[in-house]
């Protein structure tokens, strides 16, 4: 009589959260744009035996955003995933990994990723900010203000930006435009900067300073703004040999 | 979700006294738990 076939694989088993922890380190090491996500569910595994000590994993995983861009030092385990009210980020992920004498790899992956609906948040925070186009007037102006505002007060390198990572608004109490983005910094100080912007070099990325601001403007009679900038000091090194996911495809 | 109703409905038949010896089946093996939250 035939051995019967072994039990397929559950998603919750330790084995299944192997394989998973070994792909959202590849999703996040891998993304050179937006945020790093973090497991929050195994949709299905498929376990393909290619031979002894050989397997091919089909995974299928949820993501959700966290507060740490992908360029942060900060390890995952330490950053926080952004709560529902927050206007919560999920990553749909397609991974197929190989395990070959118990060590698993990566071969491919795939991800899109979708912001929860308005309507979701509004029904459970109906004042909560909502997230808004990246290139919306606002929120482009609230990122100009935010960090000319920085690099007026400077002492350390002017800082150029490189990215806006996250833009939301709020209308209720008081017209606010919450902004997220990254920066790298330059050649020149913030004084020098001010005689000749145009001579202000990105560092080259070995000795990249790549850093993070949040900023707020407040719309209206009483406007204010506030930003906060944080430089990393070091910067996620390029895996040598490692392909990237094809352009063209979502990613983040 | 067709999860949730399943996960209901094993709740209700627990409630139904059961004979001694009795196993209750074995969770879906997948979909896994939500770690944070549902969208």
């Amino acid at each position: 009589v035939p051995a019967a076939p072994p039990a397929p694989l559950g998603c919750d088993d330790p084995e299944s959260e192997a394989a998973a922890e070994v792909a959202v380190n590849y999703i996040n090491g891998h993304s050179h744009h937006g945020y790093k996500f973090a497991l929050n569910r195994i949709e299905d595994i498929r376990v393909v035996p290619q031979g002894p000590n050989n397997d091919i994993i089909f995974l299928e995983l949820d993501l959700l955003e966290t507060r740490c861009p992908v360029l942060s030092p900060t390890p995952l385990a330490n950053c926080t995933v952004r709560s529902f009210a927050e206007h919560a980020v999920e990553g749909d992920c397609d991974v197929k990994l190989q395990k070959l004498d118990g060590t698993l790899s990566v071969l491919a992956s795939k991800c899109h990723s979708h912001a929860d609906s308005n309507e979701d948040v509004v029904r459970v925070c109906p004042d909560c900010p909502l997230l808004v186009s990246l290139n919306n007037t606002e929120v482009l102006e609230t990122v100009s203000a935010a960090l000319n505002d920085y690099n007026s007060k400077t002492t350390g390198p002017y800082l150029r930006l490189l990215e806006i990572g996250r833009a939301r608004i709020q209308y209720y109490p008081s017209h606010t435009v919450a902004v997220e983005f990254v920066v790298g910094a330059t050649n020149c100080t913030a004084e020098e900067a001010k005689a000749d912007v145009g001579a202000c070099q990105l560092l080259p990325e070995d000795q990249s300073n790549f850093g993070f601001c949040t900023a707020s403007m407040v719309k209206g009679p009483s406007q204010s703004l506030r930003e906060d900038c944080q430089l990393y000091g070091h910067q996620v090194p390029t895996p040598p040999g490692v392909t990237y996911i094809h352009p063209g495809q979502d990613t983040s | 979700s067709v999860t949730k109703r399943a996960v209901a409905e094993a709740a209700q038949h627990d409630k139904v006294p059961r004979p001694v010896g009795f196993v209750p089946p074995p969770p879906p093996p997948c979909p896994g738990k939500i770690r944070h939250f549902d969208i």
